[in-house]
């Protein structure tokens, strides 16, 4: 069984997908995301940190044994289990189908309406009302494919659906208000269930879903 | 959370560049 | 062993990775690219390709057993032997690890640079020298890698090297100019290695290293 330190900043949507997989398959993790132990910006600075992860991005994994490793979705499946992985060809197969698909479908317009809203970049009304449109289709896609499904792949939690319910926390926090989510319904109840579940609440909390769409900070 | 969360690197422009990357073979594709 | 037909436009990097792996691992794999099989722009639009694949993009596959799966990585994955996997929970997470590092940390960069001078998006200078500068940082991680080993990951080829070697295609026809590669000699070493393994050959055919950096295509 993995064991090790995952260096992260905190609340860090890219962590957690690590440390609820963990929580699943009972590995030992360490998360060091604050003082003494890690300074985001300082930390993963030094020649020490960047000889093993050269990125000098965040989430990063050593292990006790100092096997390093870098990239979230590596992290996560390393510390799963065989349940998390998916225990056929096809059952992992899909999994790293929709981990994929929450990387390069959900990410990016999901931080394009999200990112102003919190004031970190610059609000642009097209680009704004383009990210809407994409996450729509996106939410469609899952919510046809949960429609006869409790969960992403197969009968039970798998890494596919810790991956996309942490990709899509930030939009389901800040501007998925009611209204807009009502033509996903199965969407939201596959989150909620997730949620719910006892591994993502001791690493997420309480997670309040919106209920008034985040306007951008101006 | 928030703060740190600028530091992160998004391929802000993905949606467009699949756009145009999809016009494109349709072209070349007839 | 997987059995099925992969639907893509011809010369898809994206495509490539997949068609590799069955190189590799002896899966019986139909390519369908062309008219009457596939006809991209139409065949990805009809009702039928759509309940099997709500994304609409391509590559997808369609296993014999009709088994189906869309997303490159997940696709190839599915198409590898357990020598492309990893064999172990390390060998597994670390080829991951390089796949993730493929689409967040070269793709981004490399479009941008490569996309104008094929005519594809708009030159923007700015965008051009950010992504030069990204392109050198990334081939360095790799060129540090790659100091002391042949390949990615373990002794042999693996998914790790399929998919960073196909993401990197692009650049290398069009772009790395002798004296910009020159300072990432383990790259280019193992890059063609790579692309000279008869498995690569395949379906690569002859792969040209650009010798004059393309420039924009007003």
């Amino acid at each position: 069984m993995a064991a090790g330190t995952l260096y992260t900043y905190p609340e860090n949507w890219r962590a957690f997908k690590a440390q609820i997989a963990a929580q699943y398959s009972g590995a030992q993790l360490k998360v060091a995301s604050t003082p003494p132990a890690f300074t985001f910006g300082q930390t993963n600075r030094t020649p020490s940190f960047l000889s093993s992860f050269p990125l000098g991005k965040v989430p990063v994994f050593q292990g006790d044994d100092g096997f390093c490793l870098f990239e979230s979705n590596a992290i996560a499946y390393y510390l799963s289990n065989e349940a998390l992985r998916g225990s056929s060809s096809e059952a992992s197969a899909q999994i790293m189908q929709w981990a994929s698909f929450a990387d390069s479908e959900i990410i990016p317009p999901a931080s394009t309406w999200v990112f102003p809203t919190l004031g970190i970049i610059q609000y642009n009304k097209q680009a704004t009302e383009q990210a809407k449109e994409e996450v729509k289709r996106v939410l469609g896609v899952l919510n046809q494919h949960l429609n006869t499904r409790t969960f992403l792949v197969g009968e039970r939690v798998s890494l596919a659906d810790i991956t996309v319910v942490c990709s899509l926390l930030w939009l389901y926090k800040q501007v998925l208000e009611p209204s807009f989510r009502q033509p996903f319904a199965n969407v939201t109840r596959w989150f909620v269930t997730c949620i719910n579940q006892r591994q993502f609440k001791a690493v997420l909390g309480e997670v309040k879903l919106c209920d008034k769409m985040a306007q951008f900070d101006a | 959370a928030v703060q740190y969360l600028s530091q992160e690197k998004i391929w802000f422009e993905k949606t467009q560049y699949d756009e145009a990357e999809r016009r494109f073979y349709e072209g070349v594709n007839g």
